[in-house]
């Protein structure tokens, strides 16, 4: 989902 | 990993060294909010309890660790350390009106209603108003020293790099997450005003001092 990706980021 | 999440990532990390160098160097921490600060660390501790549950990357592991540790560093110089040079007649902005809304905001809007989600929610909310303190903290003394402007010009951009980083994911992958990039907006917008008196006054060697 979009927001799993989102959370790599710092 | 692109170029503008790479220099926004290390536009954060120079804007928390600059400030604990400087708190540390100069044994004072006047003209820097203690509460701005709290807030930050309340920030990364919400956002960053994955770490024992996500593995991502090493990078990114060291970098949410290094966030956690410096600005916990940062919270015990100002309240313990160096607590005698703590300016806190002018820190006075309430916390408590920028962590409430943040909270109640985040159980109203996020992904999912999960615990790890909402505070994941919860500090992106906060992070986006977390420099309010600061900022009213120079309105009331009028003023900034060069090396505070440095730290708030660095990490004011980081979020506005974040935001070019998003653009990016979003043409490049069809990636986006609203909820970030609203609150990213804000953050950025926040720091509007300051980065005009940085490049018309602090960049020309000028103090930041504030029209009275």
């Amino acid at each position: 989902t979009s927001h799993s990706q989102t959370k790599d980021e710092l | 990993m692109n170029i503008f999440r790479l220099t926004g990532d290390l536009s954060h990390l120079l804007a928390i060294i600059i400030l604990l160098v400087k708190i540390w160097k100069t044994r004072s921490c006047a003209g820097i909010s203690g509460k701005s600060q709290l807030l930050f660390a309340l920030v990364y501790t919400t956002r960053y309890l994955d770490l024992v549950s996500t593995y991502i990357s090493a990078y990114n592991t060291f970098m949410k660790l290094i966030f956690i540790c410096a600005s916990y560093a940062t919270v015990y110089l100002i309240y313990m350390k160096f607590k005698a040079t703590y300016d806190h007649n002018h820190d006075t902005f309430r916390v408590e009106f920028l962590i409430l809304p943040s909270f109640v905001l985040s159980l109203l809007i996020n992904h999912d209603f999960a615990v790890l989600e909402i505070l994941w929610t919860f500090s992106i909310y906060l992070e986006s108003v977390a420099i309010l303190p600061q900022l009213f903290l120079v309105s009331k003394t009028g003023e900034a020293e060069s090396i505070t402007s440095h730290y708030l010009f660095a990490l004011g951009s980081y979020r506005g790099l974040y935001l070019l980083n998003w653009i990016y994911r979003y043409y490049a992958e069809s990636h986006y997450d609203l909820i970030a990039i609203v609150a990213g907006v804000v953050q950025t917008v926040l720091y509007c005003d300051f980065f005009y008196l940085y490049v018309t006054k602090v960049l020309k060697g000028k103090k930041l001092q504030l029209p009275a």
